[in-house]
């Protein structure tokens, strides 16, 4: 018989289509198509000598050991029994069609010649993951033991978290050594919850969610893990981790108190003996972008730019001194500060000082001198200081309509510099006197 | 200074003390500046030298004391163009400009003297004030001496000057000043020093002349450079300042 090779559409038809066919034939074609597939068929042309029960002549179609039809007669003829347009699928990946003819179409003496079929089959998905009844049962006969995933031309299994597919391809073994969570809320909960977990296990469950998000735990009902009145745990046991400190071990049939881990790393480790029927436990968790503590500032100069409420991970808050000081860390003066909530809940720097601005030492004037307007040998921010020539042998260059009290009149500015209003930094400047002797010729006698 | 009287401290606290081809005068200006005449650097019928050093000292009425007091190097000389020490008869742009090399520190014997701005400085009559180290009655002097002069009308100092043959040249640029029936005059060594107004109205003293010439000392009359012809020059030299 011959075989068609795992094509995935082709066409069948009778020995010398269109022409009439032979007497006295018997051919089998096996269709096969690729696995994980399964053949669909449906006859284009169909004209066999139709006889009572399609004894003479007949076309008899079969898949999976099953006959799925014998047919005779023409598409439109109510004659014989024709397939008409139905369409014949396979569940396998083959389908066989055996064409029989007896040794000759007589009707009342008279030869009679018929063409035969021409039929059309394509590989069509066989869907693994329908339920499949039992062949020796007859009940449901899963493919996969938890999840199946079919795909054209094929299937695949998995298994429920927590649990890992086995080599067979289907069947699932707890294996919870390595479950994590990323996502910034989800629940976890022991295997099969809230049925009984199996027996033995030795479940790892680490929460890892973005720094500076610090991890809330919350157990929902039911709440059962194997436990013992006198002796704490000694069965099962449920211990919580947060960045490796430990956070208690829990067990019995009370949930434990809602935790806020301060962390974003969290670790559950759920320990079974090889006994028990308790339904196990979960939790939903949630997180909270982590905060750090209110900005206070040192003094009465310091500004926290629009100070908020609340800060968290990732905010951050500008410092700025009032006009005439300045922001210094430590001895370090700052032209700015800007401090960033880390993802541990803390700073990452310390809230800096606001020194008032110190102009410095007045400079010396040539021919000239200062004095403290305001307190004497403070040259801080607001001092003022008065510059005077050594008159009467100098004398201070002013602008005109301007005096030397302004000109001389220096101020300790918000940006730690002597200044003038008409000057700026400009220092002034003493000129000598000319024609002024001190002491000059007189002459008394007449 | 012939038939003057020693200075008392601060009575000319501008003067200059220069020994460069021997004694000369001059006056401070602003507080590193020393206006002399141009003769004392580069004196009539000498080679043109440069590189004679060019001592200034200032503050003091004493020679020996202002010597004491050390001298103040000078940054560089600077010649009125029009100043010709090849013509020994012509003291036309008798006027220099010595600039210190430091500031000096101004007090009650050291203090500038001022620049004319107007013609009445050199009104007939007005009297005005020479000092100077120079000679008295043939004798040096060993402290500073003052006169004090009539500015002369230039027509009498011209009839002068030819009664006694003199072709000098008198420009414009040049005004005389003395009484020939007073013994009062500058005389050598007093070259470079100023002659000295008192502007009443601003009550300040303004060097008007520069001692600048002479036939004998004592004799007539003194000739000086006209000041005023030259602000423009010494404020453009001196950078403009104040």
């Amino acid at each position: 018989s011959p075989y068609m090779p795992q094509k995935l559409y082709g066409e069948i038809s009778s020995p010398l289509y269109p022409k009439p066919y032979p007497n006295d034939i018997e051919t089998t074609t096996v269709i096969t198509v690729p696995p994980g597939y399964r053949v669909k068929l449906v006859f284009r042309q169909f004209d066999v000598e139709p006889s009572e029960g399609c004894f003479y002549d007949f076309v008899k179609i079969s898949a999976d050991k099953k006959t799925l039809g014998r047919f005779c007669g023409q598409l439109e003829s109510p004659l014989g029994n024709p397939p008409g347009r139905k369409e014949f699928m396979s569940q396998g990946n083959k389908m066989l069609l055996t064409f029989h003819t007896d040794f000759s179409n007589e009707e009342n003496g008279t030869l009679m010649f018929y063409r035969g079929f021409q039929a059309y089959y394509q590989a069509v998905d066989r869907d693994e993951c329908a339920p499949q009844v039992n062949s020796v049962e007859g009940g449901y006969q899963p493919q996969c033991q938890h999840l199946c995933h079919n795909y054209i031309g094929g299937y695949f299994c998995s298994c429920r978290p927590g649990y890992e597919l086995q080599k067979d391809g289907r069947s699932c073994q707890a294996e919870c050594s390595s479950g994590l969570y990323t996502e910034p809320s989800g629940y976890v909960s022991s295997l099969e919850y809230p049925q009984p977990y199996p027996p033995d296990l030795r479940c790892n469950y680490s929460i890892r969610v973005e720094r500076g998000l610090t991890v809330h735990l919350k157990f929902l009902d039911p709440f059962e893990i194997d436990d013992h009145q006198q002796v704490h745990c000694p069965y099962d046991q449920l211990q919580i981790y947060a960045n490796g400190k430990n956070l208690g071990e829990f067990c019995g049939n009370r949930r434990p108190p809602d935790l806020d881990t301060s962390s974003n790393a969290v670790d559950l480790v759920f320990f079974t003996d090889e006994s028990g029927d308790s339904r196990g436990w979960k939790l939903h968790y949630t997180t909270e972008v982590i905060k750090c503590p209110q900005p206070k500032a040192l003094d009465e100069f310091t500004i926290i730019q629009e100070p908020q409420p609340q800060y968290q991970f990732r905010d951050y808050f500008i410092v700025t001194c009032k006009q005439g000081y300045q922001l210094m860390e430590g001895n370090q003066a700052l032209l700015s500060f800007t401090a960033v909530c880390q993802d541990d809940g803390t700073w990452h720097r310390a809230m800096p000082r606001c020194k008032i601005k110190d102009c410095g030492q007045p400079r010396g004037l040539t021919n000239g001198d200062f004095r403290y307007i305001t307190t004497r040998g403070v040259n801080t921010y607001e001092a003022r200081i008065q510059y005077s020539c050594h008159e009467p042998y100098y004398k201070m260059k002013t602008r005109a309509g301007s005096s030397e009290s302004v000109r001389g009149l220096y101020t300790c500015t918000a940006q730690g510099i002597w200044k003038n209003e008409e000057e700026g930094e400009k220092m002034p400047r003493c000129l000598p006197v000319c024609g002024k002797p001190v002491n000059p010729v007189t002459q008394k006698q007449r | 200074i012939i038939g003057g009287q020693k200075a008392k401290p601060g009575n000319f606290p501008w003067q200059a003390f220069t020994n460069i081809h021997g004694r000369g005068g001059g006056a401070l200006l602003g507080d590193r500046w020393v206006l002399t005449a141009a003769h004392t650097i580069y004196p009539k019928e000498h080679n043109r030298q440069n590189d004679t050093s060019k001592d200034v000292f200032l503050g003091h009425i004493n020679v020996e004391e202002i010597k004491k007091l050390g001298h103040h190097p000078v940054r560089r000389a600077i010649i009125h163009p029009d100043y010709r020490q090849d013509e020994p008869n012509n003291f036309e742009g008798d006027i220099a400009l010595l600039e210190l090399e430091n500031p000096v520190t101004l007090g009650p014997n050291l203090l500038p003297i001022c620049l004319p701005d107007n013609e009445t400085f050199y009104d007939e009559g007005l009297m005005g004030y020479v000092s100077g180290f120079g000679i008295t009655e043939d004798k040096i002097a060993f402290n500073l001496r003052f006169v004090r002069l009539p500015v002369a009308e230039r027509e009498t100092c011209q009839r002068w000057l030819q009664t006694k043959k003199s072709n000098d040249v008198f420009s414009q640029n040049m005004f005389c000043s003395g009484d020939p029936s007073q013994r009062h005059d500058a005389c050598q060594g007093d070259s470079g020093g100023v002659f000295a107004v008192r502007d009443r109205d601003r009550d300040t003293w303004i060097a008007t002349g520069i001692v600048s010439w002479g036939i004998g000392c004592g004799e007539g009359y003194g000739f000086y450079t006209k000041v005023l012809n030259y602000v423009d020059w010494i404020k453009k030299e001196m950078g403009e300042e104040d």
